[in-house]
């Protein structure tokens, strides 16, 4: 279940939307300092369902609302697009017909959310339990955030813990 | 379940016991379980040995060596659950030459089978790139997609 | 006291706001003080906003931002105590080529009167040293110098 | 108050007497992934009289002691010098007289400790009353560990406190 394509607007410094179609094999990502990339990371956890702000490295969750520029105002709207490729076939059973997946996510100013599955509105719930069914976790080791490499290293031995159940 | 995640951890520490003096070049390491009444409750442990040296408290390793045994793990979990897509932050960041590459070579043999994004600033890592994105901020506080290269 | 800490707090944040502007080309940033009966008990807030972008919570800066943002700090503490010496190790991990050659200008500047002892990977950073010095293990597991050379 | 020499034996991985001659200006040390660098930092701290283990990244303050290798045995005996040079005088008024002023720390692995200052025994008190007076700190911002400079942006208001409080 590889990504096929990324869509954001709004969300962090992509007040414009922009897509990436990503392929199979090895995609880099390069950039001076403050570009974006890590936000290109925050934007796939946050359609994955990542319910801290602080994970996200903000401090409520309208902060990945784009804030606007020197020359941009803040906008209302962040919204994700992320789409799968089911070839593999590793998508939950209800998915089986599908050769795609699309899941979408908004976040409104006024704080009202809306979650989608293949167009279809749906609750937070069902976009985690989607991830947690295919074996992608926001946790595990799918996603390493900058500068948390080597936390693997130091952290306490009950922390690791989540590594191996997340596999388990 | 006690029974699976026991399962698990034997299978990734197995790998474990693989990949580190793979990724080191020789060098031993193991993971084990803390102390525990009930093993879903229990710790782990990294015991990692870089080659001609002796087996330390992991903490005391360098800051590369923390990030290639950390790399390490991460691959053998990857090698019992593998996960259709892997996204890595800047996890070369302090790696030298010789560890940026080697690194690399085994992100290489995994994409065989698993989507990467890498986020980079290494001119090494940026080469095993199959298609690379380049985001700017050509306008101020504005994020743009403005090159995709295929190598 | 209180006086000397509110005093050295004030010369800091003066060194701060002329400091930020400086190493990230425009925008602007200060120090403030939590609320606080007690200004001995108040916490430093920090306030950093980089040329072009909308102010926000320091956490949503990217890592390269942070690092030149602790740099610009502790270049405004160094100017209002100078120490007679810095060791900084590895603190151009997280920076692009053009940050490297702004935190670099800036340690040039200052080695005028302090002196810097940088570890480093990074290549520009090692051509401002005006000596180096060479670790390895050659016999593993044992530090040894190995080369000095002078630019 | 710069550092003029420093000499490291049996401290970490640096188990012959290893001596670095520090000019003023920039000096960088370089080499690969674990073969010393941040342990001479670490030797420097320790000279200073860091207490903690843990800011050294040890478990107990023995973890300093050369461990052996394979083929080296573990020694007895840390011992790291820091000589400076007080052309600047400011040092403390009692050191006034000196052009050079040697901090000495050994360990030994029976748990043992000795401080000298200019070759005289003195306790740890000693050392730190001295670097205190000095306005060098391990605390402050004179010494940045490897991985930590992004950690004066993402600490707590009040742990931030300490850089100015040691300038002050
Ligand atoms: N809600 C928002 N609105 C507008 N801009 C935002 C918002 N949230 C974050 N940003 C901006 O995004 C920038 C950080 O982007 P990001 O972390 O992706 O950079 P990066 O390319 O990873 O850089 P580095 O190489 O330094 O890690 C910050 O400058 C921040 O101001
Ligand atoms: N008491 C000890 N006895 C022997 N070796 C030790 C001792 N304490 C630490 N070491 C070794 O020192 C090495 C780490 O050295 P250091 O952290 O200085 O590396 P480094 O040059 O900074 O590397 P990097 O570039 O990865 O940060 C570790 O491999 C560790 O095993
Ligand atoms: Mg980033
Ligand atoms: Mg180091």
């Amino acid at each position: 279940m590889r990504i096929k394509s990324l869509q954001i607007t709004g969300f962090k410094s992509f007040v414009d939307k922009t897509a990436f179609s990503f392929d199979t094999g090895i995609s880099g990502v390069v950039g001076p300092n403050g570009c974006g990339k890590s936000n290109v990371v925050d934007a796939i956890r946050w359609a994955m369902g990542e319910q801290s702000p602080r994970r996200l490295r903000g401090k409520g969750m309208d902060d990945v609302i784009f804030a606007g520029s020197d020359a941009r105002a803040p906008v209302g709207l962040a919204e994700v697009m992320l789409t799968f490729d089911n070839a593999d076939g590793i998508a939950p059973p209800e998915f089986a017909a599908y050769s795609e997946i699309q899941v979408a996510r908004r976040l409104y100013r006024t704080g009202e959310s809306e979650y989608l599955l293949n167009k279809t509105p749906c609750r937070l719930r069902d976009i985690l339990d989607f991830f947690r069914d295919t074996g992608i976790g926001t946790k595990g080791y799918t996603i390493v955030e900058q500068g948390r490499i080597a936390e693997i290293v130091s952290a306490k031995a009950e922390e690791r813990r989540t590594l191996i159940e997340e596999a388990a | 379940s006690r029974k699976r995640f026991r399962e698990t951890f034997d299978q990734v520490n197995e790998r474990f016991q693989k990949n580190f003096p793979r990724l080191f070049r020789g060098g031993k390491a193991a993971l084990s379980l803390t102390e525990s009444e009930d093993v879903l409750e229990a710790g782990i442990e990294i015991m990692a040995q870089p080659p001609g040296k002796r087996l330390q408290s992991v903490n005391l390793l360098s800051g590369g060596e923390k990030t290639m045994t950390a790399i390490a793990l991460l691959v053998s979990v990857f090698q019992v659950r593998p996960s259709p897509f892997f996204l890595l932050d800047e996890v070369d960041a302090a790696l030298d030459d010789a560890n940026v590459g080697r690194f690399n070579e085994i992100v290489k043999e995994m994409s065989a089978d698993s989507q990467f994004l890498l986020i980079t600033h290494n001119k090494r890592t940026i080469e095993i790139a199959d298609v690379l994105y380049g985001v700017t901020m050509e306008e101020r506080g504005v994020s743009k997609l403005v090159a995709v290269e295929l190598h």
